[in-house]
């Protein structure tokens, strides 16, 4: 279930100073 | 103009500048143009659902980046964005006809207008009932003139939705849509003569927008059934965690 919701994750997760 | 409350003027500054999004989708439109050049024209509806998809990816990062919100757990943050995003998107759709559109056509985030009637001549009898209430609730909305103000503060009323379950931070959550309800109610008192009828109005226009969100779901899940919804995207995934 974890990888079916990578995408929302991934947006959620960034890191802005990179 | 009526005074506008300070958390209201908060959430404005949260919202996304409509140009900027208007280019950044077309751009993004125009890249994968590139992709189907090479086989064939895109059909209507995997145009649609790339549009879509760029809009659900803006009201994530609008989320993501907005006042209270920043302040949860990526875990609760998912939560709400799985229960929240067709509303989410219906919305953005609802307020941009609203805020910028003109009568009997429905105006894209990209710019482009089509013709309502056009819409529900070639749509099937689920696509085309759902056209018809979606622009009802369009008359409605703008019979009530609901501003852009408002239209910030349902946002976050929608996003903020306490009764999602197993929330970490049910308490932060429940104090977040009280607040907004408090800034909402006291901003429609400034702007309208009917006071709390105008309100009541327009709290029965977020339960049809809710009801019409479902059948948008509804309309998405059969196609992606019938193999037609373009997959590895935010819409789809967002689509599937519904139904998991």
């Amino acid at each position: 279930k974890k990888k079916d919701n990578a995408l929302l994750r991934y947006l959620l997760d960034k890191d802005d100073t990179v | 103009g009526p005074r506008i409350p300070q958390l209201v003027l908060e959430f404005l500054h949260c919202d996304p500048d409509e140009l900027q999004l208007r280019r950044k989708i077309i751009a993004r439109l125009q890249q994968e143009q590139t992709g189907w050049e090479t086989h064939r024209d895109p059909e209507t509806f995997s145009l649609m659902c790339t549009i879509a998809d760029q809009m659900l990816c803006s009201i994530v990062e609008w989320a993501r980046t907005s006042i209270f919100f920043r302040q949860l757990k990526v875990s609760d943050q998912m939560k709400l964005l799985h229960h929240g995003w067709s509303e989410l998107l219906l919305l953005d759709i609802i307020s941009r006809q609203i805020l910028y559109g003109k009568e009997g056509s429905l105006l894209l985030v990209t710019g482009q207008e089509v013709e309502l009637s056009d819409i529900v001549f070639h749509a099937g009898p689920a696509l085309a009932s759902l056209t018809q209430r979606g622009q009802k609730l369009v008359e409605k909305l703008h019979i009530l003139k609901v501003d852009r103000q408002e239209f910030s503060c349902i946002k976050f009323f929608i996003l903020f939705n306490p009764d999602v379950k197993e929330l970490e931070d049910h308490g932060l959550i429940k104090s977040v849509q009280e607040q907004v309800e408090r800034a909402l109610l006291e901003y429609t008192l400034t702007t309208s003569s009917q006071y709390l009828s105008r309100f009541v109005d327009l709290l029965l226009c977020l339960s049809e927008l809710r009801s019409l969100s479902t059948l948008m779901e509804d309309y998405l899940n059969f196609k992606h059934l019938s193999g037609e919804m373009p997959c590895n995207n935010l819409l789809s995934e967002m689509l599937h965690a519904k139904q998991a």
